[in-house]
């Protein structure tokens, strides 16, 4: 059986808001050990999605056998709706479940909402992504980066994300002309999450679909910070990290043709 | 002329 409480709706709802525009049906593989993981990747093979709610992610969290629900993401946003962002939220499930149970809980009310979401089979391939080594590593705030893919994308379909020891530089070209912005490492110690840190083993210079970048941002709800790790002619990783886990984005990279 | 990638070609399946 599967029981997982969050202490509050609104961190599902946000993870869910964050992939559910990227990969409609997915599969959440959940065990004692590692809570809920979910691997998913959208139809174009572009983007890959990798969640992982740690038992810590839970107010309480059990799994006696480990299960995969097979979830249409669209019809669990409509129950997640019906809850508010402030209830309990509590996932339950028997062992090999049909269904799966969602139950919203008013902190001060004595409401109980239940709601019963259908399981479907789910057949995805799973791909192994080995930890990396990384060109370059870059940490600055999410709503930083949130605006420029935003911005940049009623410019351009591309944005160039271009790295070195002293700046990471966004770079956008479009039928209108052309912009940029650059960032250099700074520290605020008053809020250390205004920061901006970036690593570099080698420049990097890498394009990316501007389509791509704006549902990535979407999970920029989730935390304050971003990483982006990037490697010369590879996928690149988007990082949020969650109160336990994190939301991770691979991204492939566009070619000069 | 820029031509997106796949994750394909850099991931192998499990």
């Amino acid at each position: 059986m599967l029981e997982g409480k969050f202490d509050q709706a609104s961190l599902l709802k946000k993870i869910i808001d964050s992939i559910r525009d990227s990969v409609k049906l997915c599969n959440f593989n959940c065990s004692q050990n590692d809570g809920i993981t979910v691997q998913a990747i959208d139809d174009s093979r572009v983007l890959l999605i990798a969640l992982k709610m740690d038992p810590g992610c839970f107010q309480e969290f059990r799994c006696d056998r480990d299960m995969v629900l097979g979830l249409d993401l669209e019809s669990l946003g409509k129950i997640l709706k019906q809850g508010n962002n402030e209830d309990y939220l509590t996932l339950i499930a028997e062992d090999n479940p049909d269904s799966l149970l969602i139950v919203f809980e008013d902190k001060k009310k004595d409401r109980i909402s239940e709601f019963s979401l259908k399981l479907m089979d789910i057949d995805s391939d799973v791909l192994t992504i080995d930890d990396m080594d990384n060109d370059c590593s870059i940490t600055m705030p999410s709503a930083d980066f949130s605006k420029i893919a935003r911005d940049f994308k009623t410019m351009s379909e591309s944005l160039q994300i271009i790295v070195t020891k002293e700046s990471v530089k966004f770079k956008a070209e479009g039928q209108i002309g052309s912009g940029s912005v650059i960032f250099k490492p700074h520290t605020d110690l008053d809020n250390p999450d205004e920061s901006i840190k970036i690593d570099m083993n080698q420049p990097v210079n890498l394009t990316f679909g501007a389509k791509y970048l704006n549902d990535i941002v979407k999970a920029s709800t989730l935390s304050s910070t971003i990483t982006i790790k990037l490697t010369d002619k590879a996928p690149a990783l988007f990082e949020f990290k969650l109160p336990s886990g994190y939301l991770r984005y691979y991204l492939a990279p566009k070619f000069e043709d | 002329k820029l031509k997106q990638s796949s994750l394909n070609s850099f991931f192998k399946k499990a």
